[in-house]
C-alpha cells in the first residue's frame, strides 16, 4: 500500500 | 483530478450548505443529530492536522478550511445559539459516542500504516468518517415528518460517498500506485449503510409523499 495517496483527497 | 472527485466535493459541500441554511434560516435543528455533527467535527480535526505541513493544492486546503469553519459553525449553532438550541431533539439523539470513537480508535491504533501521531489520527478519522452518519440515521427513524430539507441533507451526503467510489474506480484504473484498501474499503462500508436510506428516499419521491423511515 501507499501511505500518503490518499492524502490528495478530502 | 477527475469529475467524479469534484462531483463529490461538490456534494459534500452542498450537503453542509444546505444544513447551514436550514438551520439559520429556519432558526431550527429539528431532526438535526449533534452527535453526528460533532462526529465529523472530530473527522475533520484529525484529519485535516496536515493543512499546514502537507501542501497538495489551494483547491483542498480551501476546501478543508471550508469545511473546518462550516461544520464548527453547525456544532455552535446546535449547541449555543439562543432559539436553534432549544430546537435540538436532544431526548431522541441518544446514540453513544464511545461506540464509534473506541472502535476507530482502536484499529486506528491496530492498522495505521506509520506510527506518528498524524498518521494514527488521520487512519482514527478514515474509520471514524465511515460510521459517524449512524447517529443521524437513528434519529431520522425517530423522527416523525421528516423535512425535506433533512432529507436531502442526508441524501447529499450519501451522493458524495457513491461519487467517491467512482473516483477510486476511476483512479485505479488511470493511476499505477493507486492502492489504498483501508480507505475504500471504510468507503465502501460507509455508503453501504446509507443503502437503507436511499431506498426510503426514493421510493418517497416516486410515490410524491414525504419521506419517512421505518422504525
Amino acid at each position: 500500500g501507499s501511505e500518503t495517496a490518499s492524502k490528495d483527497e478530502l | 483530478m477527475n469529475v467524479f472527485r469534484l462531483a463529490g466535493d461538490m456534494m459534500h459541500l452542498l450537503s453542509i450548505v444546505v444544513l447551514l441554511l436550514k438551520i439559520t434560516g429556519i432558526k431550527s435543528c429539528r431532526g438535526i443529530s449533534l452527535k453526528t455533527q460533532e462526529l465529523y467535527l472530530l473527522v475533520f480535526i484529525t484529519r485535516y492536522l496536515d493543512i499546514f505541513t502537507n501542501f497538495v493544492s489551494l483547491y483542498n486546503t480551501v476546501m478543508k478550511l471550508v469545511f473546518l469553519g462550516t461544520s464548527s459553525a453547525i456544532v455552535y449553532y446546535m449547541r449555543y445559539d439562543r432559539i436553534i438550541k432549544l430546537t435540538y431533539d436532544k431526548e431522541q439523539d441518544t446514540f453513544k459516542y464511545l461506540l464509534l470513537v473506541a472502535p476507530s480508535a482502536v484499529l486506528a491504533l491496530a492498522t495505521s500504516h506509520v506510527y506518528t501521531v498524524l498518521e494514527v489520527l488521520w487512519t482514527f478519522s478514515i474509520y471514524l468518517e465511515a460510521v459517524a452518519i449512524m447517529p443521524q440515521l437513528v434519529l431520522l427513524q425517530r423522527t416523525q415528518n421528516i423535512d425535506n430539507l433533512t432529507g436531502n441533507y442526508v441524501f447529499l451526503l450519501g451522493s458524495y460517498r457513491g461519487l467517491y467510489i467512482l473516483n477510486w474506480i476511476y483512479r485505479f484504473f488511470t493511476e499505477k500506485h493507486y492502492r489504498q484498501w483501508l480507505v475504500w474499503t471504510c468507503g465502501v462500508v460507509q455508503t453501504i449503510i446509507y443503502c437503507d436510506f436511499f431506498y426510503y428516499y426514493f421510493l418517497s419521491w416516486q410515490n410524491n409523499e414525504k419521506l419517512a423511515l421505518p422504525a
